[in-house]
Protein backbone atom coordinates (compact mmCIF):
# COMPACT_ATOMS: atom_id res chain seq x y z
CA UNK A 1 0.00 0.00 0.00
CA UNK A 2 2.74 2.25 1.02
CA UNK A 3 4.38 1.93 -2.15
CA UNK A 4 1.22 2.72 -3.93
CA UNK A 5 0.79 5.76 -2.20
CA UNK A 6 3.98 7.00 -3.28
CA UNK A 7 3.44 6.19 -6.94
CA UNK A 8 0.52 8.52 -6.66
CA UNK A 9 2.35 11.27 -4.79
CA UNK A 10 4.36 11.30 -7.00
CA UNK A 11 2.10 11.31 -10.21
CA UNK A 12 0.53 14.08 -7.99
CA UNK A 13 3.96 16.06 -8.58
CA UNK A 14 5.68 15.24 -4.83
CA UNK A 15 8.41 13.32 -3.74
CA UNK A 16 7.25 12.20 -0.57
CA UNK A 17 4.21 12.82 1.40
CA UNK A 18 4.16 16.36 2.68
CA UNK A 19 4.58 16.67 6.47
CA UNK A 20 4.16 20.26 7.30
CA UNK A 21 6.29 21.20 10.81
CA UNK A 22 4.44 24.57 11.83
CA UNK A 23 1.67 25.32 9.38
CA UNK A 24 0.48 28.83 9.00
CA UNK A 25 -2.81 29.95 8.53
CA UNK A 26 -4.19 29.51 4.82
CA UNK A 27 -4.62 33.40 3.52
CA UNK A 28 -7.81 34.73 2.64
CA UNK A 29 -7.42 35.04 -1.01
CA UNK A 30 -6.33 31.14 -1.46
CA UNK A 31 -9.81 30.35 0.29
CA UNK A 32 -11.79 32.68 -2.17
CA UNK A 33 -10.02 31.25 -5.34
CA UNK A 34 -10.49 27.74 -4.04
CA UNK A 35 -14.24 28.49 -3.05
CA UNK A 36 -14.78 30.18 -6.55
CA UNK A 37 -12.98 27.00 -7.80
CA UNK A 38 -15.42 24.13 -6.22
CA UNK A 39 -18.36 26.28 -6.40
CA UNK A 40 -21.54 25.80 -8.65
CA UNK A 41 -19.47 27.57 -11.84
CA UNK A 42 -16.73 25.50 -12.29
CA UNK A 43 -19.60 23.07 -13.44
CA UNK A 44 -21.24 25.55 -16.08
CA UNK A 45 -18.09 25.65 -18.12
CA UNK A 46 -14.97 23.66 -17.98
CA UNK A 47 -12.05 25.21 -16.40
CA UNK A 48 -9.44 26.39 -17.86
CA UNK A 49 -6.26 24.34 -15.80
CA UNK A 50 -3.32 27.05 -17.36
CA UNK A 51 -5.40 29.84 -16.05
CA UNK A 52 -5.64 31.95 -13.28
CA UNK A 53 -8.73 33.76 -14.08
CA UNK A 54 -9.09 36.15 -10.57
CA UNK A 55 -5.90 36.80 -11.09
CA UNK A 56 -5.67 37.39 -14.83
CA UNK A 57 -2.22 35.47 -15.32
CA UNK A 58 -1.56 32.39 -17.33
CA UNK A 59 -0.61 29.77 -14.47
CA UNK A 60 -1.50 26.53 -13.09
CA UNK A 61 -0.33 26.64 -9.39
CA UNK A 62 -0.63 28.99 -6.54
CA UNK A 63 1.61 29.06 -3.73
CA UNK A 64 2.13 31.70 -0.73
CA UNK A 65 5.35 32.01 1.00
CA UNK A 66 5.50 33.09 4.75
CA UNK A 67 8.82 35.55 4.94
CA UNK A 68 11.56 33.70 6.95
CA UNK A 69 13.19 37.28 7.30
CA UNK A 70 14.21 38.92 10.95
CA UNK A 71 13.84 42.54 12.22
CA UNK A 72 17.31 43.75 11.93
CA UNK A 73 16.58 45.67 14.90
CA UNK A 74 13.68 44.74 17.39
CA UNK A 75 10.82 47.42 18.48
CA UNK A 76 12.26 47.97 22.14
CA UNK A 77 15.91 48.43 21.36
CA UNK A 78 14.88 50.99 18.86
CA UNK A 79 16.07 54.41 19.36
CA UNK A 80 17.11 55.70 16.13
CA UNK A 81 14.44 58.88 15.90
CA UNK A 82 14.65 58.76 11.88
CA UNK A 83 13.34 55.09 11.30
CA UNK A 84 10.46 52.75 12.52
CA UNK A 85 11.27 49.45 11.29
CA UNK A 86 14.34 47.65 9.39
CA UNK A 87 13.53 43.84 8.38
CA UNK A 88 14.92 41.24 6.36
CA UNK A 89 12.94 39.40 3.74
CA UNK A 90 13.36 36.10 3.03
CA UNK A 91 11.39 33.70 0.73
CA UNK A 92 12.91 30.36 0.22
CA UNK A 93 10.85 30.03 -3.23
CA UNK A 94 12.83 26.57 -3.89
CA UNK A 95 10.19 24.45 -3.66
CA UNK A 96 9.35 25.66 -7.55
CA UNK A 97 10.28 23.23 -10.22
CA UNK A 98 13.14 24.13 -12.86
CA UNK A 99 10.33 23.75 -15.41
CA UNK A 100 7.91 26.29 -13.91
CA UNK A 101 7.93 29.83 -15.55
CA UNK A 102 6.78 31.95 -12.73
CA UNK A 103 3.76 34.73 -14.37
CA UNK A 104 3.25 36.44 -11.26
CA UNK A 105 5.03 37.12 -7.77
CA UNK A 106 3.24 39.62 -5.35
CA UNK A 107 4.51 40.76 -2.36
CA UNK A 108 2.02 41.89 0.40
CA UNK A 109 3.03 43.56 3.62
CA UNK A 110 0.06 43.52 5.84
CA UNK A 111 -0.76 45.51 9.00
CA UNK A 112 -3.38 44.96 12.05
CA UNK A 113 -5.06 48.39 11.33
CA UNK A 114 -5.98 50.59 8.72
CA UNK A 115 -6.81 54.44 9.81
CA UNK A 116 -8.09 57.50 7.53
CA UNK A 117 -6.04 59.63 10.29
CA UNK A 118 -2.66 57.99 10.59
CA UNK A 119 0.66 58.97 10.07
CA UNK A 120 2.33 58.89 6.64
CA UNK A 121 5.15 57.42 6.60
CA UNK A 122 8.06 56.66 3.33
CA UNK A 123 8.66 52.72 2.95
CA UNK A 124 12.10 51.72 0.87
CA UNK A 125 11.75 48.23 -0.58
CA UNK A 126 15.40 46.91 -1.58
CA UNK A 127 16.84 43.44 -3.02
CA UNK A 128 19.71 42.37 -1.62
CA UNK A 129 22.91 41.66 -4.24
CA UNK A 130 25.81 40.14 -1.53
CA UNK A 131 25.52 39.68 2.21
CA UNK A 132 27.89 41.84 4.27
CA UNK A 133 28.63 42.28 7.83
CA UNK A 134 26.51 43.49 10.63
CA UNK A 135 26.28 47.50 9.79
CA UNK A 136 28.02 47.30 6.23
CA UNK A 137 24.60 46.54 4.36
CA UNK A 138 23.84 50.14 2.60
CA UNK A 139 26.44 50.42 0.26
CA UNK A 140 25.09 50.97 -2.83
CA UNK A 141 27.14 47.65 -4.28
CA UNK A 142 25.72 45.30 -1.47
CA UNK A 143 21.47 46.34 -2.11
CA UNK A 144 19.45 48.08 -5.47
CA UNK A 145 16.63 50.24 -4.33
CA UNK A 146 12.93 48.61 -5.91
CA UNK A 147 10.61 50.74 -4.42
CA UNK A 148 10.34 54.25 -2.38
CA UNK A 149 6.90 55.57 -2.03
CA UNK A 150 4.82 57.36 0.63
CA UNK A 151 1.95 55.37 2.15
CA UNK A 152 -0.57 56.20 4.57
CA UNK A 153 -2.17 53.31 6.44
CA UNK A 154 -5.81 53.96 4.78
CA UNK A 155 -5.66 50.25 3.30
CA UNK A 156 -4.77 46.95 5.70
CA UNK A 157 -1.75 45.72 2.91
CA UNK A 158 0.20 47.01 0.38
CA UNK A 159 1.38 45.00 -2.57
CA UNK A 160 4.34 45.28 -4.58
CA UNK A 161 4.92 43.06 -7.98
CA UNK A 162 8.45 41.30 -7.52
CA UNK A 163 7.54 39.41 -10.93
CA UNK A 164 11.10 39.95 -12.42
CA UNK A 165 12.57 39.33 -8.95
CA UNK A 166 10.97 35.94 -8.54
CA UNK A 167 12.22 34.89 -11.84
CA UNK A 168 15.40 35.30 -11.26
CA UNK A 169 15.39 33.83 -7.49
CA UNK A 170 14.85 30.66 -9.39
CA UNK A 171 18.24 30.66 -9.27
CA UNK A 172 19.08 30.23 -5.53
CA UNK A 173 22.60 32.05 -5.67
CA UNK A 174 20.75 34.85 -6.57
CA UNK A 175 17.88 34.74 -3.72
CA UNK A 176 19.73 37.00 -1.53
CA UNK A 177 16.20 38.65 -0.36
CA UNK A 178 14.72 42.17 0.18
CA UNK A 179 15.17 44.48 3.28
CA UNK A 180 12.49 46.65 3.96
CA UNK A 181 12.51 50.36 5.70
CA UNK A 182 9.89 52.56 7.23
CA UNK A 183 10.33 56.01 8.10
CA UNK A 184 8.08 58.16 9.54
CA UNK A 185 7.70 61.35 6.78
CA UNK A 186 9.98 64.08 7.85
CA UNK A 187 7.35 67.22 7.52
CA UNK A 188 5.36 65.32 10.17
CA UNK A 189 7.98 64.69 12.69
CA UNK A 190 8.82 68.03 13.98
CA UNK A 191 6.54 68.24 17.00
CA UNK A 192 6.87 64.66 18.24
CA UNK A 193 9.27 61.54 19.24
CA UNK A 194 10.24 59.01 17.13
CA UNK A 195 8.41 56.51 19.78
CA UNK A 196 5.04 58.59 19.03
CA UNK A 197 5.97 58.54 14.65
CA UNK A 198 6.71 55.27 14.95
CA UNK A 199 3.28 53.67 17.28
CA UNK A 200 0.65 52.86 13.90
CA UNK A 201 3.37 51.02 12.41
CA UNK A 202 4.10 49.08 15.08
CA UNK A 203 0.99 47.16 13.90
CA UNK A 204 2.87 45.74 11.55
CA UNK A 205 1.99 42.07 11.36
CA UNK A 206 3.44 39.93 8.39
CA UNK A 207 5.19 40.06 4.98
CA UNK A 208 4.01 37.07 2.11
CA UNK A 209 5.00 36.17 -0.99
CA UNK A 210 1.81 34.90 -3.87
CA UNK A 211 3.57 33.49 -7.06
CA UNK A 212 1.46 32.15 -10.00
CA UNK A 213 3.82 29.52 -11.87
CA UNK A 214 2.89 27.64 -14.93
CA UNK A 215 3.80 24.17 -16.02
CA UNK A 216 5.04 24.14 -19.57
CA UNK A 217 4.18 20.29 -19.78
CA UNK A 218 0.95 20.54 -17.77
CA UNK A 219 0.04 23.63 -19.81
CA UNK A 220 0.71 23.19 -23.91
CA UNK A 221 0.59 25.79 -25.93
CA UNK A 222 -2.50 25.82 -28.51
CA UNK A 223 -1.20 25.06 -32.16
CA UNK A 224 -1.90 28.20 -34.40
CA UNK A 225 -5.01 27.25 -36.66
CA UNK A 226 -3.98 27.60 -40.80
CA UNK B 1 -31.19 -11.44 -28.17
CA UNK B 2 -31.26 -9.14 -25.44
CA UNK B 3 -33.94 -11.41 -23.39
CA UNK B 4 -30.85 -14.20 -23.56
CA UNK B 5 -28.25 -12.02 -21.89
CA UNK B 6 -26.36 -13.28 -19.21
CA UNK B 7 -26.11 -9.71 -17.32
CA UNK B 8 -28.25 -8.04 -15.29
CA UNK B 9 -28.56 -4.17 -14.99
CA UNK B 10 -27.00 -4.44 -11.58
CA UNK B 11 -23.66 -5.70 -13.07
CA UNK B 12 -22.81 -3.99 -16.02
CA UNK B 13 -20.20 -1.36 -16.87
CA UNK B 14 -21.43 1.79 -14.74
CA UNK B 15 -20.17 4.39 -12.56
CA UNK B 16 -19.76 3.87 -9.22
CA UNK B 17 -19.87 5.88 -6.02
CA UNK B 18 -16.73 6.38 -4.38
CA UNK B 19 -16.20 9.03 -1.75
CA UNK B 20 -12.28 9.70 -0.86
CA UNK B 21 -12.07 10.98 2.36
CA UNK B 22 -8.28 12.37 2.93
CA UNK B 23 -8.63 11.18 6.48
CA UNK B 24 -8.65 8.07 5.61
CA UNK B 25 -5.94 7.55 4.13
CA UNK B 26 -4.22 9.69 6.63
CA UNK B 27 -3.64 12.80 4.63
CA UNK B 28 -5.52 15.49 6.95
CA UNK B 29 -2.02 16.66 8.06
CA UNK B 30 -1.54 18.21 5.05
CA UNK B 31 -4.43 18.54 2.90
CA UNK B 32 -5.99 21.76 4.27
CA UNK B 33 -9.07 21.69 1.35
CA UNK B 34 -11.13 19.99 0.43
CA UNK B 35 -11.65 17.55 3.06
CA UNK B 36 -12.48 14.53 0.21
CA UNK B 37 -14.00 14.42 -3.14
CA UNK B 38 -16.30 12.09 -5.09
CA UNK B 39 -13.87 9.97 -6.68
CA UNK B 40 -16.42 7.25 -8.37
CA UNK B 41 -14.57 4.42 -9.66
CA UNK B 42 -15.57 2.55 -12.74
CA UNK B 43 -16.65 -1.72 -12.32
CA UNK B 44 -18.94 -3.97 -14.10
CA UNK B 45 -19.44 -6.06 -17.76
CA UNK B 46 -19.29 -5.00 -20.98
CA UNK B 47 -21.22 -8.06 -22.92
CA UNK B 48 -22.16 -9.11 -25.77
CA UNK B 49 -24.20 -7.10 -28.19
CA UNK B 50 -22.67 -3.69 -26.20
CA UNK B 51 -25.80 -1.32 -26.11
CA UNK B 52 -25.91 2.30 -26.36
CA UNK B 53 -26.02 2.84 -22.67
CA UNK B 54 -22.57 0.97 -21.98
CA UNK B 55 -21.22 3.62 -24.21
CA UNK B 56 -18.59 1.19 -25.86
CA UNK B 57 -15.89 2.95 -28.34
CA UNK B 58 -16.06 1.01 -32.12
CA UNK B 59 -13.03 -0.68 -31.30
CA UNK B 60 -14.81 -2.78 -27.93
CA UNK B 61 -18.06 -3.44 -30.18
CA UNK B 62 -15.44 -5.33 -32.40
CA UNK B 63 -13.79 -6.77 -29.01
CA UNK B 64 -17.21 -8.14 -28.22
CA UNK B 65 -17.46 -9.62 -31.81
CA UNK B 66 -14.42 -10.96 -31.92
CA UNK B 67 -14.71 -12.55 -28.25
CA UNK B 68 -18.04 -14.05 -29.26
CA UNK B 69 -16.20 -15.97 -32.27
CA UNK B 70 -12.91 -16.58 -30.01
CA UNK B 71 -14.05 -16.66 -26.12
CA UNK B 72 -11.06 -18.23 -24.94
CA UNK B 73 -8.29 -16.08 -26.75
CA UNK B 74 -9.88 -12.47 -26.65
CA UNK B 75 -11.55 -11.85 -23.62
CA UNK B 76 -14.34 -8.77 -23.13
CA UNK B 77 -13.42 -5.27 -23.17
CA UNK B 78 -13.20 -3.83 -19.95
CA UNK B 79 -15.01 -1.22 -18.50
CA UNK B 80 -12.74 2.24 -18.11
CA UNK B 81 -14.04 6.08 -17.33
CA UNK B 82 -14.79 7.96 -20.24
CA UNK B 83 -14.83 10.95 -18.75
CA UNK B 84 -12.59 12.64 -15.98
CA UNK B 85 -12.84 16.28 -14.09
CA UNK B 86 -9.99 18.07 -12.32
CA UNK B 87 -10.38 18.73 -8.65
CA UNK B 88 -8.07 21.81 -7.14
CA UNK B 89 -6.62 20.82 -4.08
CA UNK B 90 -5.55 23.81 -1.47
CA UNK B 91 -2.39 21.91 0.65
CA UNK B 92 1.07 22.48 2.82
CA UNK B 93 4.13 21.55 1.13
CA UNK B 94 7.50 20.41 3.24
CA UNK B 95 8.18 23.72 3.69
CA UNK B 96 5.09 25.16 5.31
CA UNK B 97 4.23 27.15 1.82
CA UNK B 98 0.71 27.26 1.01
CA UNK B 99 -0.19 25.86 -2.29
CA UNK B 100 -3.38 25.62 -4.75
CA UNK B 101 -3.25 23.51 -7.73
CA UNK B 102 -5.44 21.84 -10.21
CA UNK B 103 -4.81 18.31 -10.56
CA UNK B 104 -6.37 16.58 -13.77
CA UNK B 105 -8.05 13.69 -14.00
CA UNK B 106 -9.19 13.12 -10.05
CA UNK B 107 -13.03 12.28 -10.42
CA UNK B 108 -14.75 9.81 -12.92
CA UNK B 109 -17.65 11.44 -14.26
CA UNK B 110 -19.10 8.51 -16.85
CA UNK B 111 -17.25 5.30 -17.73
CA UNK B 112 -17.51 2.86 -20.79
CA UNK B 113 -16.52 0.12 -22.40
Amino acid sequence: LKRREELFLKSLGFSSKPNPVSPPPVPSILWRIFNQRMGSSIQKKKPDLCFVEELNVPGSVIRVFPDQGRFILPYSDYINPTQCLEKRLFFNISTIEKDERVTMGQLELRFSQNTYYGRVFDLRLYRTLQITLKGMGRSKMSRKLLVAQTFRLLHKSLFFNLTEICQSWQDPLKNLGLVLEIFPKKESSRMSTAKDECKDIQTFLYTSLLTVTLNPLQCKKPRRKR
Amino acid sequence: SYSKMPFTASNICKKRRLYVEFKDVGWQNWVIAPQGYMANYCYGDCPYPLTEILNGSNHAILQTLVHSIEPEDIPLPCCVPTKMSPISMLFYDNNDNVVLRHYENMAVDECGC
